[in-house]
């Protein structure tokens, strides 16, 4: 399904350039349940960016479906991020001045979803992770952890095939951790492949395997330990 | 140091009232640390800003030193918030146009402190979360984590006599976790009182006492653990 090679990723940041990423080799197959740990500042989200088509790589190649990502148009990117990926991002990125059900709509307008069925998924997809009762405040009227789930029911409201997940548990309590842990294992049991970043072991454990950045490298689990 | 007497806050949300906090007593000492723990939404950040001088209650009373907040000029609460109090927030607040380094300047900016000065202490404080290397990067240019240790230095730059940290582990790998406990045990111990919302077990252990909301309410360890 998706396969990195040789993927590479510079930053400039004032006068002088930051690798985010080197040499990443990654194969990711349909159905897959893929957790993502390192360190603070290691190059995960960088490698979720790239993942999601919401940044290119400085050097390498990412294939998806046997696709080169850079040979496709603006427009055929678009199209794949909007139907066929769910992102939910370290920093929720939500409209704040938007009610929750809008926030979560959003994918479906994308889509082309008439507005009745839109209206009753974004409710089912709130309903999910228990915010039903706070669908009509703006976003900024919710609580951390409120946002986190509202940005998880926006991630998951298109059903995507390919749901990429940077750090949702950062701001949930351990319940609401697990709620979202047995969303994520029943999503991938009907066929979704699953990235999941986070720094929490315990969560990583619920993937079927986990790989590891460091300084933008993969390593193996020995060299992550040692730190 | 903080007194918290029948405490309410109540939000208006659209057509209907959401209870944030409810009844609340609470004493917090100086020199105290403590550590308040609580399901998604239960009213813990509610609390901080309060606390904070960020917000009012809607009933009940809170007094600083003494001093009913209630009857304080919007200037002198200011002055308090600028020069006693340093906040970690839980969604960080950075200003993504700036660098790292004048994001850490900001409350010395406010404190009147001098040019020379406020870069040097900036700088430190930087350098006390491992962070000196990216003092020149915009702060929309750091990693998650990154932002959140920026966020703290900010909380921390003025030497604050009340730091409130607002689940400042969120987005941190474990050993950033735990450098931060070392600094927050540093400053208690040099006299800072440390409130610190948590969802965390580990991290609230650090604390010298912990207490519990659950729907707006203080609530005994007991009913927080049956839930
Ligand atoms: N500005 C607001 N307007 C309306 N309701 C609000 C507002 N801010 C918070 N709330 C509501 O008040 C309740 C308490 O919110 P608060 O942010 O204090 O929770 P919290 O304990 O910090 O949760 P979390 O662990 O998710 O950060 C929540 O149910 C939330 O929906
Ligand atoms: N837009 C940018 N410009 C410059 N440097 C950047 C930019 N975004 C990220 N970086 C740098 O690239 C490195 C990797 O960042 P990334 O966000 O991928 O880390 P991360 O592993 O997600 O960290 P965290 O666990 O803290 O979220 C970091 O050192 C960061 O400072
Ligand atoms: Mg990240
Ligand atoms: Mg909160």
């Amino acid at each position: 399904l998706l396969r990195l090679r040789g993927v590479g990723k510079v930053y400039e940041a004032g006068e002088h350039a930051v690798v985010g990423l080197e040499g990443i080799d990654l194969d990711i197959h349909p159905g897959d349940f893929l957790a993502v740990m390192g360190p603070s500042g290691s190059g995960k989200s960088t490698l979720m960016n790239i993942l999601g088509c919401l940044d290119v790589p400085t050097t390498g190649s990412y294939e998806l479906k046997g696709t080169p990502v850079s040979s496709l148009s603006p427009e055929a990117l678009a199209a794949i991020r909007n139907r066929e990926v769910g992102f939910i991002f370290q920093v929720f990125h939500l409209l704040p001045r938007y009610t929750a059900l809008r926030n979560v709509e959003l994918p479906l307008l994308y889509a082309g979803v008439g507005k009745e069925e839109r209206a009753q998924r974004a409710l089912e997809a709130l309903r999910a992770v228990g915010l039903e009762d706070r669908k009509g405040h703006l976003s900024n009227q919710l609580s951390g952890g409120q946002k986190q789930k509202v940005a998880i029911a926006r991630a998951l409201v298109n059903r995507p095939s390919l749901l990429l997940a940077d750090e949702p548990t950062g701001n949930l309590d351990s319940r609401s951790g697990e709620e979202l842990m047995a969303i994520l294992a029943r999503l991938n049991a009907e066929g979704s492949t699953i990235v999941l970043v986070t720094h929490d072991l315990a969560i990583a454990r619920n993937a079927r395997r986990i790989v590891y950045i460091v300084d933008g490298r993969l390593v193996t689990e020995d060299r992550y330990r040692e730190l």
